[in-house]
This record gives C-alpha cells, structure tokens and sequence, in this order.
C-alpha cells in the first residue's frame, strides 16, 4: 500500500494475509471462505510447475485477526480445505488478467470477533460502486517504498470511469499489451502516489454502502503497471457473484 | 293246603271254581308276597251258601296274626256276610285264606250248585317308613335319623354330621372330616339347636376356588361352655385360614360375622366329656376376594374409572398428566395395568408419574441459549430462548422464531412444534472499529 495510513486493529477485521506464493491478500467471507486473486495461487509466468490444486490447498497458509505480521503467525496458520480457480483465468496469459479470482474454503470455519468478520458482497443490481470517483478503500500487506510491510496498511482510492483506464493504458509507452476486460475496473490517481502494490493481490477494495451501514467488497486487486504510477487495477467482484455463490452454496 | 309262590300278584280259586264247589272241603292258602310289600285281596266273584255267621260254609282271612273275616252268602242276600269289593290289606307280607265247606248245600231238599269265589291278590309296596304300618313294635323300621321308603323296601340315613351304623338304622356323630365345596351354605354342631354330643373331634372345611373369599357369619343361639377366668378350658371352636388360626370362641357371645379373605377355612370344633351347650350355627358365603384400593403415589397420576371395590380379575389402567411420564423404577413405561390377583394382592405395585425431561437443549455454534422461566430446568414446559454472539452473528430461525419450550414428548420444540434449532450467521461488513477519516 502506497500513500496510505496504518490499519488500526478492527479496521478491516476481513484481511487475511496469504503466503502461498510470496505474500498476498485475501478477504474472509462467511466465516470459512477466503475471496483472493487467482494469480496468487497460479502466478503468470511460473514455467512448468505443474503443482496440484491439492497440493497448493495443502501448503496454503492463511492468516486472520490481526493487523501485524508477527502476531497473525503467532495466532496460527488456517488450514485450507480446497482451492476454487476461475475457469476464465489463465495462468500462461501474461497481459491478461480475466477471471482473477479465486476461493479457499477453509478446513475448520472461523470464530467471528472483533479481530476476525467477514466482508460482504455486493447487491447485484448495484453499480454505483463502480462510478467514477466512488471512493473504496483498499487495505494490505503489500509492499511500501520496497519494503515489504509487517503491518496492515489502507489507502482510499476512487474508482475510475472505463474510458479513462482504457484511455490511460492506450497511452502507456511500455508496450505491455494488456488486456482491460469488462470483468475489471481501475482506481486510483494518475499523480497522486497512493495506490496499491505487490503483496497487496487479493486483497479487496471495499465502499461503505450508507444504504445498509455495510462495508462491501467491489473488487480485488489484481494488477498494475509498477506502483503509484497510474491507475490500479482491480477484478471486478460484481460479474463474478454467480460464480461465488454458487461453489458456497455448493460447499 | 298250598303255599301260593312268592308272586306279586295271582289269584285264588275255590275249589273247582267255576264249578260248584265240593262239599266236605277244607282249602288253605298261604298267600306270600316278597318281604316290603303287603298283601291286598279282593274278590272278583264270591258266591258261597249263606248262613247266620256263616256256620256252613265260608272263607276265613287271616293277616298279621288277625283275623280279618270270615265270609260266606251271596250278593244280595239277607244272611251272610258277603265280601263285596272290600280290600283286604296285610300289614305283613302274608296273608292266610281259609276255605270250608259243609257237608250239604240244600235248601229246603233242593241242592243250591254255589259256585265258590274268584279272588285276586297283588303285592302293594309296604311304606315302611310310615309308623301307622308297623305291623309290630319291634318290626317297626327304627331309623335313628331319616327313613327313605321305595317299592319293595326302605333305607335309612343320617343327619348331617352323623354316620350311619352297620345296622343301617342307628346314626353316630361323626365330623371328623366334613367338607363343603358350595359357594354357600350352613353347618352347626351336632344336633344343633339342641345340646351338642360330649368328646367331640369335629374338622369342618370349605373349600373354594382361588380367588373367593368366605365370610362366616354366626346366627343365634351360639352357646359353647366356657369360664369365667380361664379362656375356652372345656370346649373350643376354632377357626384356622390357610393353616392360620383366627380365632379361638366359646361363651354365649356370638362372633358375628367374620371376613376370612381366604378359600380354604377349617372350623374344629372340641368337645370334653361333660356340657349341656346348645352349640352354634354358621353361614357362610363367598364373594370374589378383595385387593386393596389402589392409591396414586403422586398427584399427577391418573386412575381411569376407578372403581369403589377392586375384587379378583378386576384390573385398573393408570396414566399420566400431560407432561409426566411413567415410572417404574428408572425404566419408563408406556402403559401400566394391574390385575387383582386371587390371593387379594396386585400383580403389579403402583407406579409413579415423573416430569417429562427434555435433557439440555442442542447447543447453538456461535451462539448460547438462556432459560427464560423459573425454576431454569430442561423438565416440560421450560422456556428457553437461543441467542447469537452478537455483533458477529445473526440469528436465522424457523418460522416457529427462536423461543422453544420443552413438550410432552420429551423435546424442545419451537412455536410452531419444530425440533430444528435456529442458526447464527455471519454479519458482514460490520467492523467493531470502522476507519474514520477525520482531516478533510
């Protein structure tokens, strides 16, 4: 998390830490499943490794309750039971980031508490969340000036209009042809260093919707090009609803 | 003179009858019928010479060592003494018929052909029963107690508690082993009402089928010796239960009536050499023997149609209040019934009713249940109310909403008389302690 401000402890009792391949993010649905990016399970560009999900459910580790490193080790591992991988994701597509998201239903379901609760998911007629300049807020692990952080960290982020990400990206001199899907949005500032980073995939962008009082997650974070140098960019929860509630009702 | 064979009836002729009968002419017969009847004659014809106190010719009876008449003339005439169709009965078995004629039978120069008689006899069944045909004092039948007459004989019997003797006329006490079997009936000491016989072992028993009881009622007089200061020292009655004794009287008080609650009752009855007591009577009878009322042990225990008197084969079915259940011991019963049995005693004892437990309600995961009544138990009726760990959890309950009571059958049940407890859910995007921005 770039620009952001230290997470007080019940600030974003969802955030989990993921250390399946480096550090990621991840939030807490329900009270036994854990809503992440699926390039923090199978990163793009990892070669011939041709690990079963099964294999990966049973190295997985996955931390709850609490807003420093150290302490969420000292509170113990969450066992996770199964790994859900959208089938739009495609792990040999580097530019393409569609269909990152991804499930970990937890062996034991958690104990609710001030530390541990779960984040909710949004109606699926509402899509004022994603209007440009509604303001979410995004919190991680990830990395903040090359440090990787040992405390939880948020920055509030405005979502941007499609045009603007797409326009943004058209503009990009890299050449990195990436692919901005209708399954995505982006946020955040073209000038202003606040924006999330690596070690922050997975986590979720959260907005308060003032109609419940409730915190809801709208997207997760996917990809970027570098830190805080442009818009971030986010897999878009509400596409994906069908698919949540179908593997957790299932389950 | 010829004897008439022992027949049960014949007849008797004059000699030559029809034809007129011979002068000079003595005829006997000794009519005998077989011992217990006697002998009844009469005359289907007589026609003999007439003659004041028929000196000429006649017919004598004789029975019983009596004569019965001597006869002689015709029918209709003057002088004579014409039979007619008079009987003649015996008091014996025998009888002595006596025919005699003259030396002429002329009237007046002329020879009158008199014919004789015809006469029948039959054996009539002696009643020797009856003293008015004693033919002798000491041929009277002297049964001591009963006479029973029947065609050609009799027989003698006894009263009740006597034996008849080898002489079958005379009776002796004997109650040595007098048993009654009928579900009622009397007995008395010997010659009751008069004094009883001196040295008496007398053993009355009833005996009834299982399940009756006999009751003993004593009628009046009821006198038996006994003494001022020592209790029943010359004759005792004693009354014994199933081998038991219960009750040992003599005096002139009466023990009224006396309830056994047993089938088989033995009365002895002991006499010493000496007493002028005129004894006592007795009547029993029997009724279906009684159990004893049953009771509830508790006040949520039901007899159904309870009966004021419970006698042998009755039974009675008890249930319980709604909400109780049945107990016997620690094993719960899902009917009970008891049957009076034939020594007066149930079959079964009386259970208890025990408040329906519905043990502890299912325990809720991430929530906890509180006991909404007093006195807070897990018995019928009990109230309790399932909460969740709130902020973290939602309740989500049945239509029957989370409130649920112990039943009858033994379950926790909601309003609506489901088992299935609510659940508690995550609450979502409800932090504790939200981010809040305060520089603007």
């Amino acid at each position: 998390i770039l620009g952001g401000k230290p997470a007080k402890a019940g600030n974003f009792p969802w955030q989990a830490l993921t250390a399946i391949h480096g550090r990621g993010g991840g939030a807490l649905l329900g009270d036994r499943w854990i809503l992440t990016a699926a390039h923090t399970i199978l990163p793009k560009g990892a070669g011939g490794n041709n690990v079963s999900l099964e294999q990966l459910a049973e190295e997985a580790n996955v931390f709850l309750g609490h807003t420093k490193v150290e302490e969420l080790h000292k509170m113990g591992n969450h066992p996770v039971r199964r790994i859900f991988i959208h089938p739009d994701y495609d792990p040999k597509d580097d530019y393409n980031f569609n269909g990152d998201i991804a499930l970990l239903e937890l062996k034991h379901p958690v104990t609710l508490g001030p530390g541990v609760l779960p984040i909710c998911l949004p109606d699926t007629t509402n899509t004022t969340f994603y209007m440009d300049g509604h303001v979410g807020y995004v919190s991680g692990f990830g990395v903040e000036k090359n440090f990787i952080s040992n405390k939880l960290k948020y920055v509030s982020l405005p979502a941007v209009a499609r045009e603007k990400c797409q326009s943004w990206l058209d503009s990009k001199k890299r050449g990195l042809p990436m692919i901005f899907s209708e399954n995505m949005f982006c946020a955040g500032f073209l000038t202003v260093k606040r924006d999330t980073c690596q070690g922050d995939s997975g986590s979720v962008f959260t907005v308060l919707d003032t109609g419940s009082g409730r915190w809801v997650a709208t997207g997760i974070v996917s990809w970027g090009i570098g830190c805080a140098e442009g818009y971030g960019f986010y897999t878009k929860i509400l596409n994906y609803l069908d698919w949540i509630k179908g593997i957790v009702r299932e389950e | 003179s010829s004897p008439v064979p022992r027949k049960l009836f014949g007849e008797i002729r004059s000699p030559g009858y029809p034809k007129p009968y011979p002068n000079n002419n003595i005829s006997i017969w000794n009519i005998h019928v077989p011992k217990g009847y006697v002998v009844k004659l009469t005359f289907k014809y007589f026609d003999l010479e007439p003659s004041e106190s028929c000196f000429y010719d006649y017919v004598k009876i004789k029975a019983d060592k009596k004569n019965l008449g001597r006869y002689c003339g015709q029918l209709g005439s003057t002088t004579g003494n014409h039979p007619g169709r008079k009987e003649f009965v015996s008091k014996g078995n025998r009888m002595h018929l006596a025919f005699h004629s003259d030396f002429s039978n002329e009237d007046n120069g002329t020879v009158i052909p008199y014919r004789g008689f015809l006469a029948y006899y039959q054996a009539v069944d002696l009643d020797e029963c009856d003293p008015n045909n004693a033919v002798e004092e000491e041929e009277r039948p002297q049964c001591q107690h009963f006479c029973h007459n029947y065609v050609g004989g009799y027989f003698c019997s006894c009263r009740t508690g006597y034996q008849l003797q080898s002489d079958h006329h005379s009776c002796k006490v004997e109650c040595s082993s007098e048993l009654f079997t009928e579900a009622s009936g009397y007995l008395s000491s010997p010659e009751y009402p008069q004094p009883y016989p001196e040295d008496l072992r007398c053993n009355y028993s009833i005996r009834l089928p299982k399940g009756l009881s006999i009751i003993l009622k004593f009628l009046e007089p009821f006198e038996i010796d006994d003494h001022q200061q020592v209790h029943c020292p010359y004759d005792q009655l004693k009354i014994q239960a199933r081998g038991r004794q219960i009750g040992e009287f003599c005096g002139t008080e009466s023990p009224g009536s006396i309830e056994t609650n047993s089938n088989e009752v033995d009365i002895l009855f002991l006499t010493d050499e000496s007493g002028f007591s005129r004894g006592w009577k007795i009547h029993y009878t029997s009724e279906k023997i009684r159990c004893p009322q049953p009771v509830p042990r508790d006040q949520f225990t039901i007899i159904r149609d309870l009966q004021p008197v419970y006698q042998f084969q009755d039974y009675f079915v008890v249930s319980c209040k709604t909400g109780y259940n049945l107990m016997e011991g620690n094993r719960k019963l899902l009917s009970f019934t008891a049957v009076c049995q034939a020594d007066g005693t149930w079959h079964q004892s009386m259970p208890r009713c025990e408040i329906v437990n519905c043990g502890s309600p299912t325990d809720l995961t991430n929530g906890a249940f509180i006991y909404v009544n007093e006195p807070a138990n897990n018995s019928y009726q009990s109230v309790i109310t399932y909460q969740c760990n709130k902020p973290y959890y939602d309740i989500v309950t049945g239509t029957g909403g989370d409130s649920f009571t112990c039943s009858s059958e033994g379950t926790w049940v909601d309003q609506d008389g489901q088992v299935r407890i609510p659940t508690c859910l995550p609450v979502c995007g409800k932090p504790v302690s939200p981010i809040t921005e305060v520089q603007r």
